[in-house]
C-alpha cells in the first residue's frame, strides 16, 4: 500500500521549482 | 565551469538526454520530445546551479538498500543532481503500431572506462521498474564519449504515459506525476564508483515551446 507522503509544495525547494522556463 | 553550471561531475557529464515518441508518416518521420535536455556549453558568466537538501526528496525515490539515502551517503556528493521536467504531454501522434518509444542520452568522461547506467522508476517512493544498460567509451574529440542511442522504452513507462495523456485535466496529470519519479545511476561498471545520479520530478508543460527543465545541485549542509 502507499504511504502517505508530504506534498512537495510544503517541502523546502527553491522558488524556481514551480517556475516553469518560459524557453531552454 | 561545468561542474557548477551544468550535469557533471569531477569525472562524467551528461551532455544530452531525451525521452520521445517516432512514427512514419507519409514517408516521413515524425519526432515528439515528452522530455529534453539538450547540448549546452555554459561560460563563466552564467549562473551556477541552484542547490536543493538531498533530505528533502530521500523518500521520494527507493529508501531501500542501494536508494538515494545510500547512494548520497556513499558519494561524492558532487556527482549529485535533480531534474524538474515540465513534460510535453501534447503530441498529437496516434498511439498504436509503427510507433517507437525511446530514450537516448549521452555523456562524456575522461577515463575509458565501461559505464553502468541504471534507471529506476518510482511510483510513491517505491521502485517498480529497473533497467540496467551497459556502455563502452568511443574516443571523440579527445574526450571519451558514451552514448545510449533509442533504448527501447519499457512497458510500464509506455501504459503510464498513455494513461497519463488520457487524464482530462493538467490538475491531474500533475497530481499523478507527483508521486512518479525517476532516479538515474551512471557508475563505473568495475569499481561501482558512481559518476553521476540523476533524481528526476516531473510536472506537464504548459508552455507553447515544448518540454523544460531546471537542473538543481543535491547537497546536505
Amino acid at each position: 500500500c502507499a504511504v502517505e507522503q508530504v506534498p512537495m509544495r510544503k517541502r523546502q525547494l527553491p522558488a524556481s521549482f514551480w517556475e516553469e522556463p518560459k524557453l531552454t | 565551469v561545468w561542474q557548477d553550471r551544468t550535469i557533471a561531475s569531477a569525472k562524467l557529464r551528461l551532455l544530452e538526454y531525451s525521452a520521445f515518441l517516432e512514427t512514419q508518416r507519409d514517408r516521413e518521420t515524425y519526432k515528439h520530445l515528452f522530455v529534453h535536455i539538450g547540448p549546452s556549453n555554459p561560460g563563466y558568466n552564467d549562473p551556477v546551479l541552484e542547490s536543493i537538501d538531498v533530505r528533502q526528496i530521500y523518500d521520494k525515490f527507493s529508501e531501500k538498500k542501494g536508494g538515494l539515502k545510500e547512494l548520497y551517503e556513499k558519494g561524492p556528493h558532487n556527482a549529485f543532481f535533480l531534474v524538474k521536467f515540465w513534460a510535453d504531454l501534447s503530441s498529437d501522434i496516434e498511439e498504436g503500431s509503427g510507433v517507437f518509444y525511446g530514450v537516448s542520452s549521452q555523456y562524456s568522461g575522461t577515463e575509458n572506462i565501461t559505464i553502468s547506467v541504471s534507471t529506476k522508476v518510482c511510483s510513491f517512493g517505491k521502485q517498480v521498474v529497473e533497467k540496467v544498460e551497459t556502455e563502452y567509451a568511443h574516443m571523440e574529440g579527445g574526450k571519451y564519449v558514451f552514448r545510449i542511442h533509442r533504448s527501447p522504452m519499457c512497458e510500464y513507462m509506455i501504459n503510464f504515459i498513455h494513461k497519463l495523456k488520457h487524464l482530462p485535466e493538467k490538475y491531474m496529470m500533475n497530481s499523478v506525476l507527483e508521486n512518479f519519479t525517476i532516479l538515474q545511476v551512471v557508475s563505473n561498471r568495475e569499481t561501482q564508483e558512481t559518476l553521476l545520479c540523476i533524481a528526476f520530478v516531473f510536472e506537464v508543460s504548459t508552455s507553447e515551446h515544448g518540454a523544460q527543465y531546471h537542473v538543481y545541485r543535491l547537497v546536505n549542509d
